[in-house]
C-alpha cells in the first residue's frame, strides 16, 4: 500500500537545517499491522506526517495507494487524506469547542458528507467501542488524558479509512484500556481490510505488530517481520 | 509531607455533577518515590492537581508541607506552588513563544527571582541532564513529542522543588530515554531530599516506585509499599 524511496525531510527554521529523515526506503503491504519504533527525536512522527499528506518530503518518492503524495497540491492532499487516511495524532488535536461526540462526527460531515442517520450510527458505534459513551457530551477540557486519546482514536476510525496512521495511540492508556483498543483495531483491520501503521514506544503494540521498522537519527536501521498476533 | 483526609472533587459544568474523587485518605512521607495508578478516567490527574494547588478540593482536608492548601487564596496558592512544587503536566503546557531554554528558565525568573549567572548554570545543567542541549534553541512546535516532554521535566526540576508531581512523565519516551529520566529523578531525590509523586501507566516507573496508590472510580482502592529501587 505504501512505498517510500529515499524519502528525506529537512526542516528549515532560520537556523541550522534539521535533517529529520535522511533518505529512508521501505514498503508496507495492504492490511499490514506494523510499527515504527526508535528513540525520541528519531523521525517517527515526521515519517507518519509525510505518509499522511500532512507535510511534504524534501526529497524522494512516496506512493500511498498508488498516488505520488509528494506531488499533491494542498487541496488535493486534503481530499486524498480525507478519503483514505485516518490519523491519530500524538497530541490528539481535538477541536476544543466541540464535544467528544462532535469531534468524532466531524470528519463524516466535513469530509465525507455522510447522511445524518448513518452518521449517527457510525459515531455511536465507535464511541461505544472506545468506552466513551458516558463521556460523549463533554468538551476536551473536561476529559482526562486517556479519554481525549480515545476520542482521537474514534475520530480516526469512524470514516472507515483504508489506512490508519497512529502516532503513540496508547501512551496515556492503562493496560486494560490499551488492550481493548488494540483488539478493536485488530478487529477493524480484519473486517475492513484496513492497514495500520503505528509509531510507538508501547511494548503492548510492538508485541502485536507483524512488522517492525526501526528509525534512528533519521535513518531506517532495520525492518523485519515477526509472527502474526 | 502530604496528608489527605476524605478529599473529594466534584466537577460542575452545567450538566450532571462529575465526582472525580469520592473521598480519598492517604499519607505520603517526605522523600517518598511513589506512584498513583489506575484506569483512564479514575481520578489520578485530579488528585495531583489538588496536591499541586492547581485546583481546590470540593471537600476534605489536604495538607502539603504543613500547609492546608484548600484554604489558600489564588495568589497564595501560586506563591506556595512556586516555592515548593515542580509539576510535570500530562500535556506538557510549554509556552509556545519561548524556546526550550527559556521554558526551563521561566520559573527561575518569574517565581524565584534567581540571579542571571546562577540561573544560567541551573538551566544548562538540567537541559543537559535531560539530553536536550542540542535542541535548546527550538520552540515547542519544532520539537518532537518526547523532546517536549523532556523540556517539561527539566522545567519542573530546575527550581529544586521540595515536591515533584509528575503526571505521565515518560509516556512519550523510548526505553533508554525513560530510564535515563528515572535515574535522574532518583538522583535528585537522594541529593536534594525531594519527594516524587507520579501518576503513571508506565511499568518502568511503577517498578521503581517504593509505594503504589491505586485509584479506581474516584476511590483509593489500596496502597502498599514495595521494596526500594
Ligand atoms: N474539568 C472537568 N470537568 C468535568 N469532568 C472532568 C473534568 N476534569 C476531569 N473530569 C472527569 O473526572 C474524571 C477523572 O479525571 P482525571 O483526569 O483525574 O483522570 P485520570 O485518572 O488522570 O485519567 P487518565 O489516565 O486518562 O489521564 C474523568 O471521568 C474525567 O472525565
Ligand atoms: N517543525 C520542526 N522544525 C524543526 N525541527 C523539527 C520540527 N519537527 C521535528 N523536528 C525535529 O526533527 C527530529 C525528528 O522529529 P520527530 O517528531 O519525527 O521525532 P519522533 O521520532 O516522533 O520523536 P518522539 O518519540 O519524541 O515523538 C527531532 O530532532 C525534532 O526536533
Ligand atoms: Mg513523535
Ligand atoms: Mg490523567
Amino acid at each position: 500500500l505504501i512505498t517510500g524511496q529515499d524519502v528525506s525531510k529537512v526542516y528549515h527554521n532560520g537556523g541550522v537545517p534539521i535533517e529529520a529523515l535522511k533518505g529512508v526506503s521501505f514498503s508496507i503491504e495492504k492490511e499490514a499491522f506494523v510499527s515504527v519504533v526508535g528513540p525520541s527525536g528519531s523521525g517517527k512522527t515526521t515519517l507518519l506526517n509525510l505518509i499522511g499528506c500532512l507535510d511534504k518530503p524534501s526529497g524522494g518518492r512516496l506512493l500511498v495507494a498508488g498516488t505520488d503524495v509528494a506531488g499533491l497540491g494542498r487541496t488535493d492532499a486534503a481530499i486524498f487524506r480525507g478519503s483514505h487516511i485516518g490519523f491519530i495524532f500524538q497530541s490528539f488535536n481535538l477541536i476544543p469547542v466541540l464535544t467528544a461526540y462532535e469531534n468524532v462526527e466531524y470528519p463524516l460531515i466535513m469530509v465525507q458528507n455522510v447522511p445524518a442517520a448513518q452518521r449517527r450510527r457510525q459515531v455511536q458505534d465507535l464511541i461505544a467501542a472506545v468506552g466513551m459513551s458516558d463521556q460523549q457530551t463533554k468538551r476536551p477540557d473536561q476529559l482526562s488524558g486517556g479519554q481525549k486519546q480515545r476520542v482521537a482514536i474514534a475520530r480516526a476510525l469512524v470514516t472507515h479509512p483504508q489506512l490508519v496512521l497512529a502516532d503513540e495511540p496508547t501512551a496515556n492508556l492503562d493496560h486494560d484500556t490499551a488492550m481493548g483498543i488494540i483488539r478493536l483495531m485488530k478487529g477493524i483491520r480484519k473486517e475492513l481490510q484496513t492497514t495500520f501503521v503505528f509509531s510507538t514506544h508501547d511494548v503492548r503494540i510492538i508485541d502485536e505488530a507483524e512488522g517492525i521498522y526501526r528509525i534512528e537519527d533519521g535513518l531506517l536501521k532495520e525492518s523485519h517481520n515477526q509472527g502474526g498476533g
